[in-house]
């Protein structure tokens, strides 16, 4: 007999609440996710697939990431290991992936 | 090397500190 109640429980305040200034991700772009930009977390997921004891050279990512200038790549480093997701190894241009390993 | 090692430490806990 109580069973209406329950049935009734059904969250309705989801649908309609406004998350449509993200749609179209052409690629590229800078709209933060994750509060990474797409630049930041291409050049960190790079960094973390590589498994080089010394980790990953600035050259190494810009040529995987043929698309992306060096100044970008640079700017998207120094904020990853400003943020503590990487950090630089034998010297200013090899870098690492802290949860890697 | 040691410098890696440090670094690695420093990385570690900035990203610890992020994550609280």
């Amino acid at each position: 007999r109580k069973n209406l109640t329950s049935a009734s429980r059904v969250p309705q305040s989801f649908s309609s609440t406004g998350i449509s200034s993200m749609g179209g991700y052409g690629g590229g772009g800078n709209l933060p996710v994750n509060g990474l930009t797409a630049h930041q977390s291409q050049v960190l997921n790079l960094i973390k697939s590589c498994h080089i004891p010394e980790g990953m050279s600035l050259q190494d990512l810009k040529l995987q990431l043929y698309n992306m200038s060096m100044s970008t790549i640079k700017q998207a480093v120094e904020f990853l290991s400003s943020e503590g997701h990487i950090y630089s190894t034998v010297d200013d241009d090899h870098y690492k992936s802290t949860d890697a390993e | 090397q040691e410098r890696i090692r440090r670094n690695k430490e420093a990385a570690r806990q900035l990203l610890a500190e992020r994550n609280v």
